[in-house]
């Protein structure tokens, strides 16, 4: 199951 | 992290920040749309589902968890203890018409078809658009009251500053959102009148006062 990148800015 | 990022995540703290003080302060929610605040919220929920998922740093847990509250508690002010002093009558933007655009839009063009990437894709489309009811209120209204102009500044200032974020983290990490970009850059735009007539007109001591 792809999860995508992950995000690290608010 | 770098000086544009901090600067605009510190603006966009300001800008939440002195909207709380300005309906708890003054008791009064006039002039603030609350369709545009329940927005906000919606994409701060969306968007930081991931403080149960994964732990990126203090500053960013901190930070999300700051926001979330104090999003709720501003709808809450707004629909909840003042809303007597709520303007409905002017807050009439029909939000389904952002709504509908943006889930198919996340839905549409992602980064994966996950859940947890369509929830962040849907808050990042959802952000660039959610200040127009309130930016829709004013230009009903004809005004808006100084200290809600400071803070739709601080809010527009934070998206801008996030571009430049961009463009150093393009350069020096190699790091490139095109989905973060193209809605933030929608974002910023969406401010260009307003900060024309906040340069011109409030910085200058006038009231903000749009050609009714």
């Amino acid at each position: 199951w792809p999860r995508g990148p992950q995000h690290d800015e608010l | 992290m770098n000086i544009f990022r901090l600067t605009g995540d510190l603006s966009h703290l300001a800008a939440i920040i002195i909207l709380l003080l300005k309906i708890w302060k003054t008791r009064s929610c006039a002039g603030i749309s609350g369709k545009s605040q329940i927005l906000f919220a919606l994409v701060f929920t969306t968007r930081y589902l991931d403080l149960f998922s994964s732990f990126i740093s203090l500053y960013n847990t901190v930070m999300k968890v700051i926001y979330i509250m104090c999003a709720y508690a501003t709808v809450y002010l707004i629909y909840g203890k003042f809303k007597a002093t709520y303007d409905g009558n002017h807050d009439t933007f029909r939000v389904e018409f952002l709504l509908i655009p943006v889930v198919l839009l996340a839905v549409l063009i992602n980064h994966a078809f996950a859940p947890m990437e369509i929830l962040w894709t849907f808050s990042i489309y959802l952000e660039s658009v959610a200040i127009l009811p309130q930016l829709f209120m004013i230009s009903k209204t004809g005004e808006a009251e100084t200290i809600t102009t400071h803070y739709l500044f601080f809010l527009g200032l934070y998206r801008t500053l996030y571009l430049f974020n961009w463009i150093w983290r393009f350069y020096f990490e190699g790091f490139f959102d095109l989905i973060a970009v193209v809605a933030g850059l929608v974002q910023t735009i969406l401010y260009c009148d307003f900060f024309y007539l906040y340069i011109t007109k409030v910085l200058k001591g006038k009231k903000l006062s749009l050609p009714a």
